[in-house]
């Protein structure tokens, strides 16, 4: 997570999805922010803290096995430069779709929920818990 | 090519090693590439999962599913639906000596790679840029096959038993006596694979961040505490060894008892060459011990192919543990350790290939013993030294025309591994099919035995390749690099 | 042949390839659309 070009790929895929959900015609703009923060969320929930193990053989024998990706990143080592990364760009998301739907309340509860799901999982105190 | 400058400080001849870094588009796109994969492989596997799609690959059966499972589902997540699809590059079964040219066997698959099927044709004469045969050892035709022909006569095939048994053959002891006369050790002592002799009996160990999994594999057998410093990194290695002098064990803070180096001499991935003066230095200053891996330099780099000790003209009892192979450059088969008489008595007594595995086959130790003194001119020919300049020569004129072209090549100038970068997925698939249609024959590596950003294709050249063979391999590299878009450096040599 | 390359449906198979291309091609003329409306 830390090699080259890999948050700017990140970003630029969030770009992408968002351009991509703006051009659905019939969806409104606030629309279009809540999905592309919702299906960010979810695609992150899915690949740092739902899915375990490794998609490839590791010589670790099988110690990568239980752990998520987010567990494993940089050897388990916390406040790295790529976890502060990803713990702080879902927050931006999450302030700039807040933004956009005007403070709508269900949009904002919707918005508000799908962010913990992606920061609660990354607290060091909950390194490890299941 | 082999000068070295009598002057200057640690080292005695220029250094030099370029990693040209990856372009960010490059970088950005080959992220895209793994990304629409990785999709399309969870998509595969939704549908393999309903049944939708046969599943080719070994899963636990029904009535298995209770027990505990056998083959892990995610772990082969990249080799089914990645890997699968261009696995035809990989492990092409070859029906000749893997010499300066092969001949293939040609296959084909009607399913996507999950099965091939022989034409019954052979691909002859392909110009072989893939296998590690450094001085054209590789060969069967001359003196070495005569000779390994006359002792599989005498001896047979195989000892069938360990060197502390039967399997102690009076050939096992001449190649470790002339072992050790070729690097200048005590004694040396021959395994029958690699693995073993990489196993160390030693405390704390500092090791390369890019070093072979058998080293891994032999470090954590020791069951050492072993910690890693960046690849070639001095810093890092010096601060490794002062951390460990200062704060010592974990926990108890007692000194270590012993503070073992690992290192490799040539990275046959990254084609760099390890930054020996400098290690040994760091050695003295710590008062640690160095093991050296010189699977891919002995026989390869230094005036007389004594190795990377030889090439940087340090004194071969500065190294505590020489290890090396006779694979490589000697076209034969396992290793060997080197060093101090009672390290190698140690070993001898304990170590696990002394114990466990069958001492090499007779004909192979013989084509090493015949392949080492031509090396050493010990034949009464200049052949081995012909052989060790023609592949200097070749090494320095092949990287010179790559990097011309505008590739982007890793690693060291005196390196006969050439690392050249592809780096986006579809195009190591492509590379290794285009060169092969060409006749040339290419090894390809990506994700996740390099980092994902650095796909490669790994070319070794040998001796045995003439001027000829190495100006049509360059003129079918500079067409498919066209054709693939390849030629990524923003480097330009200046003319 | 770069943009097989470089999106991989070099290395996929054809009823895959068909499924990337229409779902590039559908999402580019979106966004054109939108773009043309917006602008």
């Amino acid at each position: 997570m830390n090699s080259r070009g890999i948050w700017l790929s990140y970003v630029l895929g969030i770009g992408l999805l968002h351009i991509v959900l703006l051009s659905i015609p019939f969806f409104s703009v606030p629309v279009a922010w809540t999905l592309t923060n919702v299906i960010h969320n979810l695609g992150m929930y899915v690949f740092l803290h739902a899915v375990k193990g490794t998609p490839f053989e590791t010589p670790d024998q099988g110690k990568a096995r239980l752990l998520t990706h987010w567990e494993q990143l940089d050897y388990g080592v916390q406040f790295t430069s790529s976890r502060k990364f990803f713990t702080i760009s879902p927050i931006i998301l999450y302030f700039l779709a807040s933004f956009y739907t005007k403070y709508d309340s269900t949009h904002f509860i919707l918005n508000t929920a799908s962010l913990l799901s992606v920061l609660i999982p990354k607290l060091p105190q909950l390194h490890g818990v299941r | 090519n082999h000068h070295i400058a009598h002057n200057g400080a640690l080292y005695k001849r220029p250094f030099n090693e370029a990693f040209e870094e990856t372009p960010m588009l490059v970088a950005v796109l080959t992220y895209v590439g793994y990304g629409v994969l990785t999709l399309f492989g969870y998509l595969r596997d939704f549908l393999r999962y309903w049944k939708i799609e046969t599943c080719h690959n070994t899963t636990d059966r029904e009535e298995q599913l209770d027990f505990v499972p056998l083959y892990q589902d995610f772990e082969n997540f990249y080799t089914r639906n990645l890997y699968m699809r261009i696995r035809d590059s990989w492990n092409r079964p070859i029906c000749s000596v893997p010499g300066a040219r092969v001949d293939m066997m040609e296959r084909v698959s009607h399913d996507y790679n999950w099965t091939f099927k022989y034409t019954g044709k052979v691909i002859k004469d392909v110009i072989n840029l893939g296998s590690y045969n450094y001085l054209g050892y590789a060969q069967n035709n001359g003196p070495l096959r005569e000779s390994a022909a006359k002792v599989l006569a005498q001896y047979g095939a195989g000892s069938c038993s360990t060197r502390q048994e039967m399997g102690n053959l009076d050939k096992h002891e001449e190649l470790e006596r002339l072992v050790a006369r070729f690097l200048g050790v005590d004694h040396g002592t021959d395994m029958c694979n690699c693995m073993d002799e990489q196993s160390e009996n030693g405390c704390l160990i500092l090791s390369d961040e890019l070093n072979h999994a058998s080293l891994v594999l032999g470090a954590r057998l020791s069951g050492a505490t072993i910690r890693v410093f960046k690849h070639n990194n001095m810093q890092s290695l010096e601060k490794l060894l002062k951390d460990a002098i200062v704060y010592g064990q974990p926990r108890t803070h007692r000194p270590w008892k012993k503070i073992l180096i690992v290192v490799e001499a040539i990275y046959s991935m990254e084609g760099s060459i390890v930054r020996l003066p400098e290690v040994i230095a760091l050695k003295k200053k710590y008062k640690s011990y160095l093991y050296l891996d010189e699977a891919h330099s002995i026989g390869a780099v230094g005036p007389s192919g004594r190795g990377v000790v030889e090439y940087f003209g340090l004194n071969p009892q500065d190294v505590d543990i020489m290890m090396g192979t006779f694979t490589k450059s000697f076209g034969g088969a396992g290793g060997y350790i080197g060093g101090k008489k009672e390290l190698i008595d140690y070993l001898r007594v304990h170590s696990h290939s002394a114990v466990y595995a069958t001492s090499l086959s007779p004909p192979v130790v013989e084509q090493s013993i015949t392949a080492m003194k031509s090396v050493m001119g010990e034949d009464g020919t200049t052949i081995g030294k012909q052989r060790i300049q023609q592949l200097s020569e070749n090494t320095k004129y092949f990287r010179r025309r790559l990097k011309k072209m505008g590739f982007i090549i890793y690693g060291n100038e005196d390196s006969p591994i050439i690392p050249l970068m592809l780096y986006m997925p579809a195009k190591i698939g492509a590379f290794g099919r285009e060169m092969l249609k060409r006749h040339v024959a290419v090894v390809v590596v990506g994700f996740p035995a390099t980092p994902i950003i650095e796909s490669r294709a790994r070319i070794c050249l040998s001796a045995a390749h003439t001027r000829e063979i190495l100006d049509i391999a360059l003129k079918e590299l500079d067409e498919v690099g066209d054709l693939l878009q390849i030629k990524y450096s923003r480097h330009r040599l200046v003319p | 042949y770069q943009y097989l390359l470089i999106s991989c449906s070099y290395v996929l198979e054809p009823w895959e390839q068909s499924m990337f291309n229409t779902v590039i091609i559908t999402v580019v003329g979106m966004v054109v659309y939108t773009a043309y409306v917006f602008i």
